[in-house]
């Protein structure tokens, strides 16, 4: 077996230095890592795992780089090897990433920019390394599906000021502050999206397409009483049919207040609060108002 | 003192605090 | 009121301006403050004494200008478009922009007509784009567009400089306020005391009770 592995490591090695990356991981993948023919540590097995799941993730595989992601999981809760660890949430973040499970990725991606070590091992954790992962958290908390937690997360990355040096930053301001998104900056943003990202989903619409016309639909609610589908689709930039359409499955999964006249093709959003709870919260601003007021007269001597 | 006269004018417009029939008829 | 506090800075760079500069020069600076995207105010340089000296020299055209943004709207400098000086897109949007802010000192409920009308706007996409864009993302308003009523429902505007003679109603607003305030407060007041008399009344009229019935229990026993 010790032979095999070291030809099996060798191919795996011309494969990768011909860019064959699954083709390395499958060659590696034949390592048996369980044999009780002789003793194999732990570190050793969760190193080969991360380098099989790094090879089929070069490639976009996210099935197979999952399965040994997997495997990983086992070892690394144990594992003191610091490079190994960062390296096993680099691949757990980009499997979520290209499963399209962007809620979770951005977390994942949010936690590693956070690193504050800029040495690991013989690893040197570049500003670059982090700027990447930051920003990879804030296009997955946009593609992410709208709703309470994607809130939570954007207001997280809103306040932090790293953000606000990314190429990222116009975006992630308007969709924090429920901006209506125009299309010159979605095909903007659209440019820096990773292929799976732009995948077409099995309605036909795009995964940047959907985030953005949800988005786009919880930031006119904010904006209007009601709309037509005529005028809401030129707002968004689709057909009226498809505004209705997402629109119907955002109430229906109450991740928007509103409801659906379709003799008048009209669209009445709802406000979360009651009338007379507006009234108060119309009061307690307007009180608030005034207090800033005798704040700055009192500031000004007056 | 300008900037204050401004922002009082625009408090002032904020009063009432609501005006619509369905706040009438919750409020009664 | 965060608006004032963005623009305070502004204000204070054009009054430096203005005050160290005389009659021509005046024109690009107030150009240029009427065209800033952030300054919405335009008192405090009108209070500059330099810029006051305008008034009957051949550059009192400077002076209407400012004028214009500190008070007037879109309509009125079609109005008087031949007697001041061509704006550039910036002027216009923000003239256009102050109009949007005279008109909700009126009314909180503004109607699309009416807008269209005062803004030369052709149809309601493009109102609405305007209001969305230029007027709710710049923090100047804020309101819901309800296109069946075909209005725009201010909630808040912020203020413009006050007109001459303006204070005075703002004032009797003010006492009117203060006055339903303090009624209201009166009327609270009576209110908090008419119910403690009442639980009261309601309190001995329970003990009474609560006594008859000690006593005939006692003259049954």
């Amino acid at each position: 077996e010790e032979q095999v592995l070291i030809i099996r490591e060798k191919l795996a090695e011309l494969y990768e230095s011909e860019q064959q990356w699954s083709k390395a991981a499958q060659m590696l993948s034949g390592i048996d890592l369980d044999s009780g023919m002789r003793v194999i540590d732990d570190t050793f097995r969760l190193s080969k795992c991360v380098q099989i799941a790094r090879l089929y993730l070069e490639d976009d595989d996210a099935i197979n780089a999952e399965a040994f992601i997997n495997k990983a999981s086992f070892l690394v809760s144990s594992s003191q090897h610091e490079v190994l660890n960062l390296q096993y949430k680099v691949c757990y973040a980009r499997i979520l990433d290209l499963k399209r499970k962007f809620l979770e990725a951005a977390l994942r991606y949010y936690d590693i920019s956070q690193i504050e070590k800029r040495q690991i091992g013989d690893e040197t954790i570049d500003e670059e390394a982090l700027e990447q992962a930051l920003s990879a958290a804030v296009t997955c908390t946009i593609l992410a599906a709208a709703g309470p937690q994607r809130s939570r997360v954007l207001a997280t990355l809103y306040k932090d000021e790293r953000c606000s040096k990314l190429k990222i930053y116009p975006i992630l301001q308007k969709v924090y502050l429920e901006r209506i998104l125009r299309k010159p900056e979605i095909d903007a943003f659209a440019e820096e999206l990773k292929p799976h990202q732009k995948a077409i989903l099995p309605d036909n619409f795009t995964v940047l397409d959907r985030a953005m016309i949800e988005h786009n639909l919880l930031s006119a609610s904010k904006l209007y009483t009601n709309i037509s589908f005529e005028e809401l689709g030129t707002l968004l930039g689709i057909a009226p049919h498809k505004a209705e359409k997402i629109a119907s499955r955002m109430i229906y999964e109450d991740r928007m207040r509103g409801s659906i006249d379709q003799v008048e093709a009209v669209i009445h959003f709802e406000d979360d609060t009651e009338e007379l709870q507006q009234w108060d919260q119309q009061i307690v601003s307007l009180c608030q108002a005034l207090n800033d007021i005798l704040d700055g007269m009192a500031k000004k001597g007056l | 003192e300008s900037s204050l006269l401004r922002q009082v004018s625009s408090l002032l417009r904020r009063l009432p605090a609501i005006e619509s029939e369905k706040f009438q008829d919750d409020f009664m | 009121m965060d608006i004032e506090e963005r623009q305070a800075e502004i204000i204070d760079h054009f009054v430096k301006q203005a005050t160290a500069n005389k009659d021509a020069a005046l024109g690009s600076i107030i150009a240029e403050a009427t065209s800033h995207p952030s300054l919405f105010a335009f008192s405090e340089i009108l209070a500059v004494p330099n810029v006051a000296e305008l008034e009957g020299t051949e550059n009192t055209v400077i002076l209407d200008l400012l004028r214009l943004f500190a008070h007037g709207t879109w309509s009125d400098f079609k109005s008087n478009a031949g007697h001041l000086p061509h704006l550039v897109p910036d002027q216009v949007l923000k003239l256009k922009q102050l109009t949007v802010l005279t008109l909700a000192e009126t009314n909180k409920v503004l109607p699309y007509d009416l807008l269209m009308l005062e803004l030369d706007v052709a149809n309601v996409r493009e109102l609405e784009d305007f209001l969305i864009n230029e007027c709710m993302y710049a923090g100047i308003v804020r309101g819901k567009l309800d296109q069946l009523r075909r209005c725009f429902e201010v909630q808040f505007a912020a203020g413009r400089d006050l007109r001459p003679g303006q204070l005075g109603s703002m004032i009797q607003t003010l006492s009117n306020w203060l006055g339903t305030s303090d009624s209201l407060l009166v009327s609270i007041q009576e209110k908090i005391k008419w119910a403690d008399t009442m639980s009261e009344l309601d309190n001995k009229h329970r003990k009474d009770l609560e006594d008859r019935v000690e006593d005939v229990k006692k003259s049954l026993s």
